[in-house]
């Protein structure tokens, strides 16, 4: 289910009955402004144009396919292949940390992450281990309130790996212990050697990048670098409620070789839903 | 020679290219690139003139034609527009605009002006003590209200007290905001109507993509904006984001946000970017 510019794009070859590769050309140069517009990363989109005029060309159209759905096929299917499976979480117990760039949506996602095991039956607990931002503290210890949920933090220390470290101890008798961490990029080296530091300490099972669906080129480079200090499990983009296609999230879960687990849809700690493939493609193509 | 389209093409495909790795916006990528085809194509070049470097010239040109908008010079209008000025800071949430209002107030000081800040955040988890402790870390005032007061009226008092107590500046923060949100957008459109502001700034992020075009042009339509700040610059960005919302506000980029702490700001320089661009 293509968005609705992309299947006027693809009417071009509506009528044809075999691909001649003008059409093809053009079709494809429609793909990657719509991929492009979307926010997914150049030289991703230069290698998604090469493979599906590629296949275009040189797969055979089984009998019952015009050209315009085999072309939408295949966009789909690279597409598809390039987020890979949505990731789930274990309802065991086990320790997340919630780690990305600046103002993402970490600290918002980390409550709505423990509501959801909350939900299932677990008993969740939140750590602070942002020291940095001022009011962080306070910003988590409030939203936990709302859905009674644990909260260790400590307002006056300064050191993340310290409380992280208190934290675990503390919370012993809880299934699931979030860490929330502060903002962060990749070109911060002391702030990214402090998330390896308490991403050890916690000996996180679960390791998400946060990431914000409207980020634009950016995505792919800081996510690898997110990648290769802590090894990310999975993304959760956030946001969506909003206009941007996310493309960078795409390119993002490419890059690193993993999925997307959770969307976040709005403010209120309600708005987290599973990942769906479907739905993500077809607005990203819309 | 006349110069003709097909001349060009290569030579514009690379920089547009340029252009998208570094988050201009597809749409604005190509008019700015149309533009220089326009302008282009049809003129003579030497012999041996070479049609990159002359693209290149003009791709430089046509984008300093969009960044130099209607020249405000923030420092200027600071100084000569009449006592207490008032300052709205609007933009989607987690943008930067509680940060960047403390660096602004922290610059303001420097300059030897009085500064006051409006906590019109009355929303947010936390949003309070965060304004509260960069007030307090500034020794400026902070005027407030209770979790969930009307932000127009936060706001509104802010402005009365900085008359009372002759300040010249007030910083008005407000609660991030998604503009698909009618609601929300529509309390904006009330703080405008009820606020008499001096100045709206749009603060956006630079690691922002396409999505900047469409947030800048509804946030213009709910409180017309009158200049931007690009914040997060350090996180390695191109800073083409600044192009897309100075071609969409037809409006002037005024600041950088360049890191975290209260220095972390600078004056927009549009050679600045071009040099990000192009070298
Ligand atoms: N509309 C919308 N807003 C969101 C969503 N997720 C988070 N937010 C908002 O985005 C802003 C930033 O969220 P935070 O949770 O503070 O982000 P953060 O990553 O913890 O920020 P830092 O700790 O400063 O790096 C807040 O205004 C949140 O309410 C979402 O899915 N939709
Ligand atoms: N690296 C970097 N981080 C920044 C910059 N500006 C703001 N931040 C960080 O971005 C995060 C969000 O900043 P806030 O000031 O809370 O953003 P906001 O727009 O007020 O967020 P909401 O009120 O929730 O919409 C914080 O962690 C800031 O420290 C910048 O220029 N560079
Ligand atoms: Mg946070
Ligand atoms: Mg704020």
């Amino acid at each position: 289910n293509l968005g609705s510019s992309l299947r006027d794009t693809l009417k071009k070859l509506a009528r044809a009955n075999r691909i001649d590769e003008k059409t093809l050309n053009e079709v494809v140069k429609d793909i990657q402004r719509a991929l492009l517009s979307a926010d997914v990363n150049v030289a991703l989109v230069q290698q998604l144009s090469k493979r599906i005029k590629e296949r275009a060309l040189k797969e055979e159209l089984s009998g019952k396919l015009n050209p315009r759905q085999h072309v939408i096929n295949i966009v789909y299917q690279e597409l598809v292949a390039l987020l890979g499976e949505p990731i789930t979480v274990p309802l065991t117990r086990h320790t997340v940390i919630l780690v990305g760039l600046q103002g993402s949506g970490k600290t918002t996602t980390t409550v709505k992450l423990a509501r959801f095991f909350q939900k299932k039956g677990l008993k969740a607990a939140v750590i602070c281990a942002d020291t940095f931002r001022p009011g962080a503290y306070d910003q988590l210890s409030q939203l936990c309130e709302r859905i009674d949920v644990a909260f260790y933090g400590e307002s006056e220390n300064t050191n993340a790996v310290e409380i992280t470290a208190h934290g675990i101890a503390e919370l012993k008798r809880h299934d699931v212990i979030l860490v929330d961490t502060a903002g962060r990029h990749a070109l911060e080296s002391d702030l990214v050697l402090e998330m390896k530091a308490i991403n050890d300490i916690a000996n996180a099972d679960q390791r998400f990048l946060v990431l914000d669906s409207g980020i634009g080129q950016q995505a792919s480079e800081q996510a690898r670098a997110f990648n290769a200090a802590i090894g990310l499990t999975g993304v959760i983009v956030t946001k969506l409620d909003g206009t941007a296609k996310g493309g960078g999230a795409l390119s993002a879960v490419a890059e690193v070789g993993t999925g997307i687990a959770f969307i976040g849809t709005g403010e209120t700690i309600d708005d987290f839903e599973k990942f769906e493939p479907d739905r993500f493609i077809s607005r990203l193509l819309g | 020679r006349e110069i003709k389209d097909k001349d060009l093409e290569e030579s514009l495909w690379d920089l547009e290219i340029a252009l998208l790795e570094s988050d201009v916006a597809v749409s604005v990528s190509e008019e700015i690139i149309e533009n220089v085809k326009k302008e282009l194509v049809g003129t003579k070049r030497k012999w041996r003139q070479d049609i990159g470097a002359l693209v290149e010239q003009a791709l430089r040109n046509g984008i300093l034609q969009v960044l130099d908008v209607n020249g405000l010079d923030f420092d200027e209008i600071i100084k000569n527009t009449p006592k207490p000025i008032t300052i709205v800071f609007t933009g989607i949430n987690g943008t930067g605009k509680t940060t960047t209002i403390a660096k602004v107030a922290y610059r303001l000081k420097n300059q030897g002006y009085s500064v006051v800040l409006a906590a019109g955040d009355t929303y947010r988890a936390g949003a309070l003590e965060q304004i509260e402790r960069h007030a307090e870390r500034l020794g400026v005032k902070l005027v407030k209200h209770q979790q969930g007061a009307d932000p127009a009226a936060v706001i509104y008092d802010a402005v009365q007290y900085a008359r009372a107590k002759h300040k010249d500046v007030v910083l008005a923060d407000t609660a991030g905001r998604i503009h698909t949100n009618v609601n929300l957008m529509n309390q904006l459109k009330k703080i405008e109507r009820v606020i008499d502001a001096d100045l709206v700034v749009f603060v956006d992020e630079a690691l922002a993509g396409n999505d900047a075009v469409e947030r800048a042009l509804q946030f213009n339509t709910a409180m017309a904006i009158d200049g931007s700040i690009l914040t997060k610059v350090d996180a390695d960005s191109k800073g083409g984001t600044a192009i897309s919302i100075a071609h969409t506000t037809s409006k002037p980029i005024l600041f950088l946000g360049i890191g975290q702490n209260y220095e972390d700001i600078v004056k927009f320089d549009p050679q600045w970017l071009l040099t990000r661009l192009f070298d």
